[in-house]
């Protein structure tokens, strides 16, 4: 009888730990160890190294058809709305966004729909001045989805390119909050029909696990169609995307890698997951 | 919930209903995936685990009538001890003003924090000055004199005035002055990365220059396995004297405050529990265990 080859407790406890730490997750790590355990069962050994290498792939596989930068196609303006919970980026990584496709000659307009927080407005005003965008705003206080209406109207009038409306962060256990994204969202298909082409959920890369109920809740309600992962210059490796990508089909499209403007990368499935442990 | 799944677990315990050593270790597993799904950092569930089995080994748990239940009870208690607070009031006595100081990482929270401490200690009666020493982010200062406008809590006007160490001191001069009768400075310092060398030079800077009776750290409740980084770094560089954990009024498990106080402990004073000035909460150990247990 051939007895079966089983990973070393060792190396499966040490493998384990690294998996954790990333963020991936502890039932994530187990089930990519199980694939990892059925690897070995087929061969004769297996190190901490080759182990390591196997992992990577099968996490790469998971990943893959995720990389997706953002285009700008035949339909104009191109509307993006940026969503998440609070202060994982949204603003910043607008301005980043703004910054790279004005550079190309396009023509972008900055929404300032987070009429809640103190100075929201302003800081999106920086952004924009920095990135040469055109800005939109009204008073603090006013109705979010009345502000994206007048703007895109305008946007349309001025013959953007690009429209990308800040909203104001908002956990995704605040179902009247979440409701208020579903107004907006419906209140810019009305406008301007197809409008948002896209809704890009802002995660933090130093979150954990709370990452997962973000996603599927963002999801649920508004239908994402890409994910940013910002932070990624800390020491946090954002491993929950694993984690997400088992519940979500939805395409990790830009990383964000630092507080200035042209810190925006594509995300890429290969850098990422060699990054990770 | 843990307790649930524990008393299930239990529950397969045929007969006499003692513990053996197997019914430990499995029910270990429980608590440690139950740990590890709250962002708990993995070292110190190994750690926390480690004691629990000490004690489940021993006499109170195998002399015991209900074992399964001195379990539980251990677990809870053994969490909560080290949530606890001894010293989780902030120390604000001594010849004003008395200086508080928030850190963190980026988008943590330090802004509202700060104006919701000026809110929250008004309330006691004290006279709060806001300094705004975040000189990057875009309209940052512009974000505390808004919120202190709406508490009606003076800020200093930052603008123009230097680098933050020099906000600082000259904001501390300026409180000093008699006439305005202020008794605790809270500094807004702009978010940074724990690995960031020189602007991690710059808070320590700022503590040496202007001594702050209390150095905080704002971390976000949903933060995960990178805490032990970060409140490391942070706490090795300015030796905070304590820890407020925001956005508790999510669902984050928040293990991350089990992290920062193993590692460092050092006490979590505040938590924060929504976007309004008001909503800051002392800190409660035994509802933090229960939350990170699940
Ligand atoms: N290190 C680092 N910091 C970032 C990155 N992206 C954003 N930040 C910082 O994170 C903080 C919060 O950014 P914001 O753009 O205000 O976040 P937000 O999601 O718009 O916040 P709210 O609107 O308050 O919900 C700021 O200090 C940014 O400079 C990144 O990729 N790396
Ligand atoms: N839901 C919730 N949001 C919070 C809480 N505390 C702060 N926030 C929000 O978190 C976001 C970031 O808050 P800030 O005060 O700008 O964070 P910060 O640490 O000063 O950010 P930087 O200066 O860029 O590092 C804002 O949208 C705040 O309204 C809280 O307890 N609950
Ligand atoms: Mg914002
Ligand atoms: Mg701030």
């Amino acid at each position: 009888i051939k007895r079966r080859k089983e990973i070393d407790q060792g190396v499966r406890e040490e493998l384990e730990e690294l998996l954790i730490a990333a963020d991936i997750g502890v039932k994530t790590s187990g089930r990519l160890l199980e694939t990892a355990q059925e690897m070995v069962s087929k061969q004769e050994s297996a190190g901490l190294g080759l182990l390591k290498e196997y992992l990577k792939e099968a996490i790469k596989e998971v990943l893959v058809g995720k990389g997706k930068g953002l285009e700008i196609g035949v339909e104009k303006p191109l509307v993006i709305m940026m969503v998440g919970v609070n202060g994982v980026g949204k603003t910043t990584t607008i301005g980043k966004i703004a910054s790279q496709f004005s550079a190309k000659g396009l023509k972008v307009m900055l929404v300032a729909a987070d009429t809640f927080r103190a100075a929201a407005i302003d800081q999106l005003r920086v952004w924009a001045e920095r990135a040469g965008a055109e800005f939109i705003s009204q008073q603090p206080g006013s109705d979010p989805a009345a502000v994206v209406f007048d703007a895109l109207e305008a946007a349309r009038a001025r013959g953007m390119d690009m429209v990308v409306v800040d909203t104001a962060g908002r956990l995704h256990t605040k179902t009247n909050l979440m409701d208020e994204l579903k107004k907006i969202k419906r209140v810019m298909g009305k406008k301007l029909p197809g409008a948002p082409q896209e809704i890009l959920l802002v995660l933090d890369a130093t979150t954990g696990q709370n990452a997962v109920p973000q996603a599927k809740l963002f999801d649920e309600t508004l239908g994402i169609t890409g994910i940013i992962l910002t932070k990624l210059d800390g020491t946090a490796k954002g491993g929950v995307i694993v984690a997400i990508a088992n519940e979500l089909t939805v395409p990790i499209r830009l990383i964000g890698i630092g507080e200035r403007i042209e810190d925006l990368r594509e995300f890429d499935p290969e850098q990422f997951v060699e990054a990770l442990f | 919930n843990l307790t649930e799944k524990l008393s299930s677990t239990f529950k397969k315990l045929k007969g006499h209903g003692r513990l053996s050593e197997r019914n430990i270790e499995e029910t270990l597993r429980e608590v440690r995936m139950s740990m590890l799904e709250a962002d708990v950092h993995f070292r110190v569930v190994k750690e926390f685990l480690e004691k629990v089995r000490q004690r489940a080994l021993g006499r109170e748990v195998q002399e015991s009538l209900t074992p399964a239940q001195q379990f539980i009870k251990i677990v809870n208690e053994e969490l909560t001890r080290l949530m606890g607070g001894e010293n989780s009031e902030m120390d604000l006595s001594g010849s004003p003003p008395a200086i508080v100081m928030l850190v963190g990482l980026q988008g943590s929270g330090k802004t509202t924090t700060a104006a919701k401490l000026a809110k929250y200690l008004g309330q006691k009666g004290r006279k709060s000055y806001l300094v705004p020493a975040d000189t990057r982010r875009p309209a940052a200062i512009e974000q505390l004199k808004v919120l202190g406008e709406q508490l009606g809590v003076e800020v200093y006007d930052s603008r123009g005035k230097g680098d933050p160490v020099k906000i600082c001191r000259k904001a501390r001069e300026e409180a000093e002055a008699e006439a305005k009768g202020i008794d605790t400075l809270i500094i807004d310092t702009g978010g940074r990365l724990h690995i960031d060398e020189e602007l991690m030079g710059e808070l320590e800077r700022i503590k040496e220059k202007i001594e702050p009776r209390e150095i905080l750290l704002v971390a976000d409740a949903m933060t995960g396995q990178d805490a032990i980084n970060v409140a490391g770094r942070f706490n090795e560089a300015l030796d905070i004297d304590g820890v407020i954990l925001t956005k508790m009024e999510g669902d984050a498990r928040g293990g991350a405050a089990l992290t920062i106080r193993a590692l460092t402990g050092k006490p979590i004073k505040f938590v924060g529990t929504g976007e309004k000035l008001g909503a800051l909460e002392p800190f409660c150990p035994e509802r933090m265990a229960s939350r990170i247990l699940g």
